[in-house]
């Protein structure tokens, strides 16, 4: 494993974890984007079915079954125990308008026409776009509370740093997964005009707000 | 196998 993709995972990680911790100390889902939250949870049921039936390493399985339970964890608190505090009408993104092209597009371009090589390219097309609700709420409330920004910078800094792993592992091991570094690219570069305000507000004691 | 290539990342 590069260290690139560790510290990809411990961002990753460290993600997951921020959203839950806020959510869980401020009893409040406000400004997080249940529908983007939903998806990832689809996202990491789809593409870890292979829990059971392929052995990576015991670090891979222990990851896999802390994305799949902390994802549930964030959907439950969001949608049940703290639902009176979500901001469901801010949240109007319609899945289906990623949801659908996610499946299309695994329908034709994926390893092998099989239920488990397809549900794993969905996963892959659908993460990169799972964050657009969230986006697309933070600039329609107009700003992000800061722990919402740390949570966003650490997810996006996820797939950033995969993509240095791709290319390490492109050139010292001839490792090339066309699917992923496609999706990882599309899914960086979603964060690109998040990542330009958090350096220029976030970093700077500034609440991030988007200009009108 | 089922797969292609394994998936070994996350």
């Amino acid at each position: 494993m590069t260290l690139f993709r560790l510290a990809g995972d411990l961002s990753h990680v460290l993600a997951i974890l921020l959203l839950l911790y806020k959510i869980w100390t401020t009893k409040s889902a406000a400004g997080i984007s249940g529908k983007t939250q939903l998806m990832f949870c689809m996202v990491y049921v789809t593409r870890y079915l292979d829990l059971f039936t392929s052995f990576i390493s015991v670090y891979n399985s222990t990851m896999k079954v802390l994305f799949i339970s902390a994802s549930v964890a964030t959907v439950y608190l969001i949608y049940f125990k703290f639902k009176a505090t979500y901001d469901g009408n801010h949240d109007t993104f319609r899945m289906e308008f990623v949801i659908v092209p996610a499946l299309i597009l695994a329908l034709i371009w994926n390893y092998a026409f099989t239920f488990f090589e397809i549900s794993w390219a969905f996963s892959i097309f659908l993460e990169a776009v799972a964050i657009l609700p969230q986006l697309f709420m933070v600039t329609k409330t107009g700003e992000a509370e800061n722990i919402t920004s740390h949570y966003l910078f650490a997810l996006g800094s996820y797939r950033a740093l995969y993509i240095l792993n791709w290319i390490d592992r492109y050139y010292f091991e001839g490792h090339w997964d066309p699917i992923a570094v496609t999706a990882g690219i599309v899914q960086t570069v979603l964060y690109g005009d998040f990542f330009y305000l958090y350096f220029t507000r976030v970093i700077k004691g500034r609440k991030l707000q988007v200009l009108p | 196998g089922r797969f292609v290539k394994t998936h070994d990342e996350l």
